[in-house]
């Protein structure tokens, strides 16, 4: 289970605490896996106590919230993209807090020796890019391969290969939006931690001659992170903005049966 | 169990931080769990003053006493009002019933008790819980160990740390950030943010 508090002594309007919390939650605490289990109590609650507010500072909130008095508009609560440099500010320490403490839950996952992160990148569609990630990163094979540091892309592959979405290719059920995806255009490469060069293991659905001893050299450090290029638009000039989802999680060990073929209920 | 921490953990671990002016935090032992006869398993984290609070719960469908008690009372007070959140570990409350969702209310009124409130019609304490799932809560240690953890607040980096400590489970390790920021308009204020979590194992959050 994920438990989380959050506080802070800013000043923070209530009817945009959920926004703000949701928005800083899709890209961390949900972007996160040790086990592929979802909780019964998974909670993150947040306060802000506004107690070193200056006094006659508004409270932090979509600005469409107010009108030119400063009351409270009532009739349109809907968040957009907030202009506002303080709620910028804000949402950016609120998520950059939130991801350093999802990162910690993942380096404390059960039996885990690995923290590895898993940057997938469509041309399309940042779900799709997301459905990759998770599928990814709930593998129990590709889980193993990363503990027996094996670096075993064909799993990786397969993985992708039955994402939801992807698998349902070439439409998007109910949206009739082509994904577009091609198993042949996807690339997969490991990039080491320490700043050195990528090692790619598959180049447009072509497998690279790997270098086995740099690839276990890689495997050896505790942080890695695996990089997915669905290159998914077949007009794809080379230029395009990608859309970027990027996923924690952690190996799957001897230890982490261990531990839970004795937490008795 | 044992709950030194591993040598390659100690370096997440904090010795000491910033946190938010206002803000308080405590924990004592109550034994939820028979094996813990020393660890404090009850956690509060208490906001001196009244405040606006939200949460974001799990999406899965059985959802444990203590999320559904917080949710309505984040409804019913439309996120303003809260003074904080009781924590108790050892016992998730989950797939509890009726008693469940009556032993999560105990703890969040038991908290504002604590702090003078209980009068209010709807409380103002968020209530969580973490542990083993299927079991009934030992509320009358829970609620008669809260007063304790309440006694026990403060502001200091260990009493932060006490209450990181105590939310933990299978955790080999506290988890405890605490930052400063700023904001544009005003520069000069500095405000602070602190966020304590846990969890190691069911671990795949879908929250919202």
């Amino acid at each position: 289970t994920l438990l989380a508090i959050v506080c802070t002594d800013a000043a923070v309007h209530p009817d945009s605490m959920q926004t703000i919390l949701r928005e800083a939650a899709n890209t961390t605490f949900n972007s996160i896996s040790v086990d592929g289990d979802t909780s019964t109590n998974d909670t993150v609650a947040f306060f802000a106590n506004a107690a070193a507010t200056p006094e006659g500072v508004q409270p932090l909130a979509y600005p469409e919230m107010y009108s030119k008095n400063g009351r409270l508009k009532k009739k349109d609560l809907r968040p957009t993209p907030s202009t506002d440099p303080d709620h910028i500010a804000f949402q950016a320490a609120l998520t950059d807090l939130m991801r350093d403490l999802a990162k910690l839950i993942v380096r404390d996952g059960e039996g885990a020796t690995k923290f590895v992160t898993i940057r997938v990148r469509s041309d399309k569609n940042i779900m799709v890019a997301k459905r990759a990630a998770v599928s990814i990163a709930t593998s129990s094979l590709v889980k193993t391969a990363l503990y027996g540091k094996d670096a075993n892309w064909g799993r990786i592959l397969c993985a992708i290969g039955y994402a939801p979405m992807l698998m349902d290719s070439p439409e998007i059920p109910m949206r009739s939006t082509p994904v577009g995806f091609e198993p042949e255009n996807t690339s997969v490469s490991f990039i080491p931690t320490d700043g050195s060069e990528e090692l790619r293991l598959l180049v447009r659905g072509e497998p690279e001659k790997v270098d086995e001893a740099r690839a276990k050299q890689i495997l050896e450090a505790e942080d890695l992170e695996i990089l997915v290029n669905l290159d998914d638009r077949p007009e794809r000039t080379g230029d395009e903005d990608q859309r970027e989802a990027v996923f924690w999680t952690c190996d799957f060990s001897h230890e982490y049966v261990t531990i839970n073929g004795d937490y008795r209920t | 169990a044992e709950r030194s921490i591993p040598a390659a953990k100690q370096k997440y671990v904090p010795t000491t931080g910033t946190y938010p002016k206002g803000f308080l935090a405590g924990s004592a032992h109550a034994g939820v769990k028979a094996s813990n006869t020393k660890y404090d398993d009850v956690a509060l984290i208490i906001s001196e003053k009244p405040c606006p609070a939200t949460a974001i719960f799990t999406r899965n469908l059985f959802k444990a006493a203590p999320v559904t008690v917080s949710k309505d009372l984040l409804e019913q007070r439309r996120s303003e009002g809260f003074r904080g959140v009781v924590v108790n570990s050892g016992c998730a409350n989950a797939v509890t019933g009726i008693e469940g969702r009556e032993n999560a209310r105990a703890m969040s009124t038991a908290a504002d008790a604590c702090a003078g409130t209980a009068a209010e019609d709807v409380p103002q304490t968020l209530v969580m819980s973490t542990g083993i799932i299927g079991q009934q809560l030992p509320i009358d240690k829970i609620t008669s160990t809260i007063p304790k953890a309440y006694t026990a607040l403060g502001s200091d980096h260990q009493h932060w740390m006490n209450a990181a400590q105590a939310i933990c489970t299978t955790d080999t390790f506290p988890k405890l950030i605490s930052r400063t920021f700023t904001l544009p308009s005003h520069p000069k204020t500095t405000y602070s943010i602190a966020g304590m979590t846990k969890g190691a194992g069911m671990i795949h959050p879908n929250m919202a």
